[in-house]
């Protein structure tokens, strides 16, 4: 018995050959740069739940992963972040949703957890609550990558919502592949809407790699 | 998807997960990732953060589902993870990272790969994509 820590980026339909050697190692880097600072701190007697946000504070701040900087769009290019912590001494947990300015989401359910008597806040009153707490915020701008952009705008354009499971690194311009998330079992092929939006306005998820 | 577990020298355990969604997903879609219990659970006996298709892993109640099994079917923490991403979650559909207040360590998952990164206390690590990448230890 001892502690111990775990960690992912996403999960997916990440082929070998969709990723360059050169994403591969900047992903695998960053994942050992994160591993042993979380490990770091379990080593000083630091607690499970001051960990788990230290490391996930840690994904959050770097592009190359689904979360904080770097975080996917919606359908209207607008960013809606999510994020809960739970600890499993008391039980006790936060979550947030839609939140579009706060710089670490994960920190801002804890403070949920902490602050509150509640369990989870979204939209804006996640938002007003992260002003009244004075947690760091950016313009939503600060979150958008180049590469979320034109995903986005592919996946405008071919109809389809993405599961985006990871990091940039999957993304087209790495020829990488897009998983979709499947709910109505057609095909990208067979798709009956043009417009990739069905009747009721809804975006249309289909069956097939984005690409 | 980005997620966190750890479980301290006193045998607490804490799970956090962060995320930006779906490219292209509806205003004010919310997955499972800030849903206690889908993707994100932790109590005494474990911690879990889910990665993948988030509208699956709430209707699996994938994190939650993980707990149960250790608490009242006495199931070890792999066996618990290999139950619910293997014969709950529809292949394809994500995987989870766990730890219990034992020390154990699982990742687990049914899509082709899952950046993923564990250590424990006694010097065991690993760092991996995809399911053949362990690159300094056996997967646990």
């Amino acid at each position: 018995m001892g502690w111990a820590l775990a960690l992912h980026g996403g999960a997916g339909r990440i082929s070998k050959s969709s990723i360059s050697p050169a994403a591969r190692e900047a992903s695998e880097t960053v994942l050992q740069e994160f591993l042993d600072a979380g490990c770091a701190a379990l080593s000083e007697g630091k607690s499970a739940l001051d960990v788990v946000e230290l490391v996930v504070r840690l994904l959050e701040n770097c592009p190359l992963f689904n979360a904080g900087v770097g975080a996917v769009l919606t359908q209207r290019g607008t960013v809606e972040m999510e994020a809960s912590i739970m600890d499993g001494a008391t039980r006790k947990s936060g979550a947030v949703s839609g939140v579009s300015t706060v710089v670490n989401p994960i920190s801002l359910a804890r403070l949920v957890m902490e602050k509150t008597p509640h369990v989870y806040l979204a939209f804006e009153g996640a938002e007003a609550f992260a002003k009244d707490q004075g947690v760091e915020t950016r313009d939503e701008s600060y979150f958008i990558t180049p590469g979320n952009k034109e995903r986005l705008a592919k996946a405008l354009e071919a109809g389809l919502v993405l599961l985006d499971h990871s990091v940039s690194t999957d993304g087209p311009e790495h020829g990488g592949s897009r998983e979709v998330l499947q709910a109505d079992g057609h095909s990208g092929r067979d798709y009956p809407y043009a417009n990739g939006h069905a009747a009721n306005g809804h975006p249309i998820a289909a069956g097939a790699e984005f690409e | 998807t980005v997620g966190c577990v750890a479980v301290d020298i006193n045998g607490h355990c804490a799970a956090a997960t962060s995320t930006g969604g779906l490219v292209n997903k509806m205003v004010g879609r919310i997955g499972d990732t800030p849903l206690i219990g889908a993707g994100t659970y932790a109590n005494e006996f474990c911690a879990v953060s889910t990665t993948g298709k988030g509208e699956e892993i709430i209707r699996c109640l994938c994190a939650k589902e993980v707990a149960s099994l250790m608490e009242y079917k006495y199931l070890p923490l792999k066996e618990a993870t290999d139950t619910v991403i293997w014969k709950k979650l529809g292949e394809g559909n994500g995987g989870l990272i766990a730890v219990s207040s034992t020390g154990e360590v699982a990742m687990t998952f049914n899509t082709l790969g899952m950046f993923r990164a564990c250590a424990t206390e006694d010097g065991h690590r690993q760092i991996g994509i995809w399911k053949d990448a362990c690159y300094d230890d056996d997967c646990p």
